[in-house]
């Protein structure tokens, strides 16, 4: 089962069209492995992505340094699922 | 066997656990419940449909969860769905009429190659799992893949991408199936595609801007329907037209089915806006369930009330 330890969904609020065009560009780089939860469509409509772990600090200064507003929506997705798993294992046992 | 009185509707389950439920659900209602195979999955899993019906020849309004995967909640929702279908009828007055004039049907896995996928192998997996020829990458989005717009803006033809179309429309067996299913049974009078997450209530079109002759009645019922929705839980969606209310999407199904003359053509992004996105606790399933089947009743009603 593929492990999902360290990675974030991180809810990024784009204020005008430059920026959803911003953030759209990242969906062209395959080699960030980004999961686009939710997909860049309008203004103020928020974008989840989903960020591997090695990517996270560089995801981050990008969007720092093009000053769009995000926040962590999802600390570590792997925590959630662990939970999820959990969850399922009582209830089977129940 | 376990009965569908034990089963727990708060928790996640696997395809054979939802499978159970199915045959056990059949045979404890043998005279308003039965079970139509529509076709297999690309893997050769059954693609199964919940008929709930008091008489033969009915016009229809279907119900279809988890095309994509990963977004658990919905598949968990349709199984209460069909519970509280059987539970109710006979008892509630509107379903009861809705029952005796037409069909309700459920296709609660519609994806269970890609369903079985998150289990085993990858919880985030959103496509089908038939490999794509001259690419190492797997799957097709079949939100992409019908023939309404196939190819256009809003649907990648890059295998690797989530939104990937398919070599061509209709190429995925699970999505021939309803296409085949809906064209034999030809009187599909309402049509309810169920995806999350965002909270919207959309209905066609995606691929165009081009407004559908039906949009006044259809943006009226859906505003009716979120505000039901609301009235539960307080849980606040958005509605319109799928390219006006998130964003250009070709090759989606409800296009093709309000193409094909079903009127009634809508999609849903249940919860969850909030903190969760595809990984909703189940502690959650139970009041989504419960606040999208008021938005659904009202469709439904819409429908039966509104035949053509």
């Amino acid at each position: 089962l593929e492990n999902f330890s360290g990675q974030q969904v991180l809810r990024i609020f784009p204020t005008d069209e430059a920026q959803v065009n911003l953030v759209r560009a990242l969906e062209d780089e395959e080699y960030l492995q980004l999961d686009f939860w939710t997909s860049p469509s309008r203004v103020l409509l928020p974008i989840d992505i989903r960020v591997p772990l090695h990517h996270l600090q560089s995801v981050k200064v990008y969007l720092e340094s093009n000053s769009i507003q995000y926040s962590i929506m999802i600390h570590d997705v792997q925590n959630l699922l662990d939970e999820e798993q959990r969850d399922m294992r009582r209830n089977r046992a129940s | 066997g376990r009965s569908t009185n034990s089963f727990n509707y708060a928790a996640y389950h696997t395809f054979d656990e939802i499978n159970a439920f199915i045959d056990n659900l059949v045979s404890e209602n043998p005279n308003l419940v039965s079970k139509i195979q529509i076709g297999s999955s690309y893997e050769g899993r059954p693609l199964n449909v919940l008929k709930f019906s008091t008489g033969p020849n009915r016009p229809a309004f279907w119900i279809d969860t988890g095309i994509h995967s990963r977004e658990w909640v919905t598949q968990a929702s349709a199984v209460w769905f069909a519970k509280k279908i059987v539970t109710d009828f006979g008892k509630d007055p509107s379903l009861t009429n809705t029952l005796n004039q037409m069909d309700i049907l459920i296709e609660i896995v519609t994806n269970p190659d890609g369903f079985v996928y998150t289990h085993k192998s990858d919880r985030m997996w959103r496509k089908t799992r038939s490999p794509n020829s001259g690419s190492l990458c797997v799957g097709t989005d079949p939100n992409r893949n019908w023939d309404a717009g196939f190819g256009g803006p809003g649907s990648s033809s890059n295998p690797c991408t989530e939104t990937y179309r398919g070599r061509a429309a209709h190429s995925e067996p699970e999505v021939k199936a309803i296409v085949d299913f809906v064209k034999s049974h030809g009187n599909i009078k309402g049509f309810v595609s169920i995806h999350s997450y965002s909270q919207m209530l959309l209905f066609p079109y995606g691929y165009t801007n081009t407004r559908v002759p039906d949009h006044d009645e259809l943006n009226a019922v859906s505003k009716k329907a979120i505000t039901a929705l609301a009235s539960l839980y307080g849980t606040a969606y958005t509605y319109g037209s799928i390219i006006s209310t998130i964003y250009q999407a070709s090759g989606g199904t409800i296009d093709w089915t309000y193409n094909q003359g079903i009127k009634h053509s809508y999609s849903f992004e249940l919860r969850d806006t909030g903190r969760y996105g595809f990984a909703l606790p189940a502690n959650q399933i139970i009041p989504t369930a419960e606040e999208t089947w008021l938005a659904l009743t009202i469709l439904i009603e819409h429908t039966r009330d509104n035949l053509y």
